[in-house]
């Protein structure tokens, strides 16, 4: 998995 | 966009019309923290000021206007318009112990060292203690006004439903945000007292007391 950073959440 | 985090959101919007109109109709703010709402309008401006260069949709742009135009109005609400029924003498809890912490924590942990980065990680760092100056009212006063309760209930609901979005999310996308993870177990751990009266009493049509 990719730590991606969820900035599309509130 | 999953359902679990539609609800979420929803749930978070609820919370806050709920208190609006708590306040509204009893024209009162008691039982209400202001330290918890002052957080909230820190957590609100610090992760959403992205809506000034980044978009993502307008469901997203629109609920970060609204998070933060109704905090900032929550808060005149309790300082200015019904500034009398605001008790500070019981909305004790250091506030300055918990930005504290979070500006250290997320000067550590961050996804880049960068200024919009480490503010976001603050946000979500504080957003995860915000509520607790609220919840140390209440267990100082023992009890609340129903109307209250359903306000924490939605609040808790929120980051509680973000968790199956975040697994959802892990299955579906292959993506996982360990920063914004952790901070909602903590956040959501922190309203597991709270719930149990909620379920056993409120829900059953009893106030909220606790017990002596």
């Amino acid at each position: 998995t990719k730590p991606v950073t969820h900035h599309d959440e509130l | 966009m999953n359902l679990f985090r539609l609800f979420g959101d929803l749930s978070h919007l609820a919370s806050i019309l709920i208190l609006l109109h708590k306040i509204q109709t009893t024209r009162s703010c008691r039982g209400i923290s202001f330290k918890t709402q002052a957080l909230y309008v820190t957590v609100f401006v610090a992760r959403y000021l992205d809506l000034f260069y980044d978009w993502v949709s307008l469901y997203n742009f629109s609920m970060k206007v609204f998070f933060i135009s109704s905090s900032i109005y929550i808060l005149y609400l309790m300082k200015v318009r019904f500034r009398p029924t605001h008790d500070p003498s019981i909305d004790t809890f250091r506030a300055e112990y918990l930005v504290g912490p979070c500006v250290v924590l997320a000067l550590i942990f961050n996804y880049k060292f960068t200024f919009p980065e480490v503010l976001w990680s603050f946000s979500i760092f504080l957003e995860s203690v915000a509520i607790l100056p609220q919840l140390f009212m209440l267990q100082r006063t023992g009890e609340a006004e129903t109307i209250t309760t359903h306000y924490l209930a939605a609040l808790g609901a929120y980051r509680a439903l973000y968790i199956p979005n975040w697994i959802y999310r892990y299955f579906s996308e292959g993506v996982v945000d360990p920063i914004a993870v952790i901070a909602g177990l903590v956040q959501t751990a922190l309203y597991v007292d709270f719930f149990y009266v909620y379920f056993t009493k409120v829900l059953q049509g009893q106030k909220f007391e606790l017990p002596a």
